[in-house]
Order: C-alpha cells, then sequence, then structure tokens
C-alpha cells in the first residue's frame, strides 16, 4: 500500500524542499522504495539533489496534460532506494493550461497511477501558493505533512491551509488527512520561537511533530553540493532530526 | 512623478514582505507620499501593518476585476504619510478569473492609473510565484526591487526571475528596470552567506545594494504587534538597514 504525502505549505520559505529531500532520504535508507515528486517550477528538490532539470526529455509536464507514463529517474548514487520525478521549466506554464480542462484537478493523481513501478512512500515538494499545483497535489495524496517555520507570519497564514485542506477532503478526496505540523528553521535561542511552537501545539493538539528541526547551516549548504543531508553530514544535528522524524512518520501511517 | 516599484522575487520567504512593509515606512518618515498595495493573497504585508484584512468593504480585487476606483487607508497612527491598499481572501480567486479577460495583464497598472490621490512612492508586495499576480506588479512597475536571501536555493532561481523581467520589459513596459538586489536575511557569520553576496556582486555589477539587511529577531517580532520596525525599535539593526537602503532607493530613482 503505497503511501503518498503532499508537503505543502503556501507560506513560503518554511523548509517544504529541505524537508521533502531530506524527509525522503532517511525513508530510502531504511529499505522504504521512496519516490520524491518535484512539483514546483523553481525545481529546487531537483537541484537539491544534483539533477540538471535542463536535461530531460520527458517530464512532469508530459505526465499532467498529455497522460504520459511518469518517467522516474533513480538517483543510487546517493541512496539506493531513491527515485526522482523531476520538475521542468514548463512546469510554470502547466497551472494556465490545466484550468480549461476536464479534471484539471486530478492531473497528478491519473498521472501517478498510470507509474510503472512500485513504491513504498511517495512525497510531493509543493510550490508556495494555493494554486492549481498545490490543489493537485492535495487531491493525490493521502497525507499532508505542513512544515511550519516558528515565526508569527508564517503562523498567520495556517488557518487558510487548514480550510484548503478540510475543503479537498470534502469534495475531491475524502482519504486527505494532516499527517503532522512540523516546525522547521527552529531556533530555540529565540523566546518567538517559543511562543510559536506553545501555539501551535494548543491549536493542534497530537498533530505536532515531537522533534523540531532546528536552523543550522549544514542544511543549507547540503543543496549546493547537489547532496541530501544524509550524504553531506550525517552526523548533523538536520540528519539526526529527519531521521527521528522519519520515524514518526512511518508510525503515523502504518497505525492508520 | 510617481516613482512605482515592485518588490518581487518567487523564491519564497526571502524577505520580500519585511521589506516591503518597512521601506515604505521609511520613505513615509522622509515625508514621502508612500501607498504600499499588497498584491499576496497571503496578505501578510495587511496584517504586518496591523491591519485586518477580513473587515473589509471594498478591496484591491474589485479594483483589479471590476474597475472600481481603489480604495487605500491611511495608516497615520504609525506613519502620517503611509497609506495601504489592503490583500483580501477573494485575491486567490483574481489569478483564475483574470486568466480570460482581456488586458489580464495590465489590471493592476489600470487600478493605479485610477487613484483618486497622488503619491510620491507606491510599492508593490508580491506573491512567492511568477504567476498574474507577479505579472500586474512587473507590468505596473517603473522598477523592480528583488530581495534575494543569501543562500544557495534562493541563488538558483534568480535568473529565472531576471528572464521574466526582462520578457515584460520587451513585450508590455519597456520602463521596468532592476531598481537592484537587496540581501536579506544576512547572517555574516556563515561562510554560505559570503560566498552567495560575492556570487552576486560579480553576476550584478553595480545593482546590488551596499547595505545587506542582517538577520534579526526584532525585525521578525514586529509584525507580531502589528508594528513596522520603525515603531517597534527605531534603534535596532534592521531600523537602520532599512533607513539606508530607503536612502539607496531614493538615490537610484531621482537619478533617473
Ligand atoms: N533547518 C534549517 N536550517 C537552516 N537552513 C534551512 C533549514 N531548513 C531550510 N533551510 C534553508 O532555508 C531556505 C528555505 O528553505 P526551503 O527552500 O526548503 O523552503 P521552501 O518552503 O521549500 O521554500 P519555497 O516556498 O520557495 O518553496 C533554503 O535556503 C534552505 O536551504
Ligand atoms: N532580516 C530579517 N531578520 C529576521 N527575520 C526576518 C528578516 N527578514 C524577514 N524575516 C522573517 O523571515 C520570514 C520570511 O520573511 P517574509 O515573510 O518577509 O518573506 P517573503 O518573501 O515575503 O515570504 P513569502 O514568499 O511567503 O511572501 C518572516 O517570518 C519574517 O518575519
Ligand atoms: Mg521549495
Ligand atoms: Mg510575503
Amino acid at each position: 500500500m503505497t503511501q503518498t504525502i503532499a508537503i505543502s505549505n503556501q507560506k513560503g520559505g518554511v523548509g517544504k524542499t529541505t524537508t521533502a529531500v531530506n524527509l525522503a532520504a532517511c525513508l530510502a535508507d531504511l529499505g522504504h522504495r521512496t519516490l520524491l515528486v518535484d512539483l514546483d517550477p523553481q525545481s529546487n528538490a531537483s537541484s537539491a539533489l544534483g539533477f540538471d532539470s535542463n536535461r530531460l526529455d520527458a517530464s512532469i509536464y508530459d505526465a499532467l496534460l498529455d497522460h504520459a507514463a511518469p518517467t522516474v529517474h533513480p538517483l543510487d548514487a546517493q541512496h539506493s532506494n531513491l527515485f526522482l520525478l523531476p520538475s521542468s521549466m514548463d512546469l510554470a506554464g502547466a497551472e494556465f493550461e490545466l484550468i480549461d480542462r476536464e479534471g484539471r484537478e486530478t492531473a497528478l493523481r491519473d498521472a501517478l497511477a498510470r507509474l510503472d513501478q512500485p513504491f513504498d512512500y511517495i512525497l510531493i515538494d509543493s510550490p508556495p501558493s494555493l494554486g492549481l499545483l498545490t490543489l493537485n497535489a492535495l487531491v493525490a495524496a493521502r497525507w499532508v505533512l505542513i512544515p511550519v517555520q516558528a515565526e508569527y507570519l508564517a503562523l498567520e497564514g495556517l488557518s487558510r491551509m487548514v480550510q484548503t485542506i478540510q475543503r479537498i477532503n470534502r469534495k475531491q478526496n475524502p482519504e486527505l488527512e494532516i499527517l503532522g505540523l512540523l516546525a522547521t528553521l527552529y531556533d530555540s535561542r529565540t523566546n518567538l520561537a517559543h511562543q510559536v511552537l506553545e501555539e501551535l501545539r494548543r491549536a493542534f493538539p497530537d498533530k505536532v511533530f515531537s522533534t523540531p528541526v532546528t536552523r543550522s547551516v549544514r542544511l543549507s549548504e547540503a543543496p549546493s553540493y547537489g547532496q541530501t543531508i544524509l550524504r553531506y553530514d550525517a552526523r548533523s544535528s538536520g540528519a539526526l532530526q529527519y531521521q527521528q522524524i522519519a520515524q514518526e512518520v512511518i508510525h503515523v501511517c502504518e497505525k492508520a
């Protein structure tokens, strides 16, 4: 039974890509066949894994719009169970083109159904908006993991995110559930961070991951080498935290 | 002669809103009549100024779609020359609705032309995407100020942003120019930040603001009190840096 997890939050710069890439790496290292889908036209997840999106022949755009079977790329140079469905430049135009189509919100779900090989986990990195690409991720997913930066402006938009999830759950995807809220870029020295984390735990009891991801320069350096944190610096706080988060993810998915 | 400046970068969380709000406050305190346009459906700029977008009768959505005259709100409780054209919840739907319209990329330019009072500076806070709302900001603006976080992933998307600006300049707005690139969330203790800043200066000679905005918790606390940094903590590094940046902005705009 494939567990499909959307990593989404319309607030920008809260650690969606960092979480998608490193969580996928941890799940792969634990022996789970894991596919990372880069649904952001910025293609940060693809480049953070050392993949050059410009050298593609078939891309996610083709899978969404032309009903082609998605082409996945193994990343066994870094992680043997890790695969990537990379983004492409033309993905930015996909939102405009999908609008007038029948089934515009189910294009990704249908594309993933055409995959020719099985996966234990599929993680979808979403762009920072509530447009058609993110809606496609929420319709295709069983779970949504919401990275939340421990800052005031990031907290503000959370209720809008949750409302969107509830609407999708009612209308298009009754299985969709919040897997959890993950505190990211956490700086335990500031009062603001503590206050925000308290607020999150109060507003979403039992839904906040017990391990926050602390701010650490190693996590922001790794993408410039095209490496996951497990290959760039396996003993860093970021590597350990994402491994603990992976355990929590597995626990929630398998319990359900 | 009104100077209209779009604050844009499709990369999320790089300090667009923080720059738009605090730069507008600095320009207002220097005696310039300044309008801040919140073009992001997240309405972070509106809430950072203590404005509740839910209590609106007429919003930016009406100005964009129904050709109504935009309603601006004075913020003289904090700054006597500062005005806000707030965002609204329905702005998220505006992108979908504008798509099929004649002049879909000039809706904001036309709306600003219907303002019933003069401004010296108009600053436009854009959402983290290259969709129709950001394109409207670039078509309406004379200048674009690009906040760039001194991080690898933020550097990645810069060429796409610059290509979009060049395309708009060729096709719809021959006056559009890059006012400058502003290094934000700068942490001078890390090598990565220095390398990125060097890289920016090399790639965009004469276009990088001489004052980077360093990471400072006071800047991220101010929005939770609905205050600009000048009112929250006028002696903080953030307040001084944004005042220096305002001087550079005035110098570039008046020289042209
Ligand atoms: N725990 C962390 N410690 C230090 N830096 C981090 C951490 N998590 C993310 N970053 C850095 O912060 C920036 C924002 O993170 P990231 O790009 O993953 O966020 P995002 O939500 O995917 O952004 P976008 O909204 O643009 O898609 C990146 O430069 C990233 O390298
Ligand atoms: N110089 C700074 N020092 C500390 N915190 C900052 C600084 N600049 C911005 N921040 C904080 O970083 C976060 C991201 O900034 P901001 O929301 O302004 O970015 P943005 O580009 O507008 O994001 P989005 O892409 O979601 O619109 C916010 O929580 C903000 O308070
Ligand atoms: Mg991302
Ligand atoms: Mg913003």
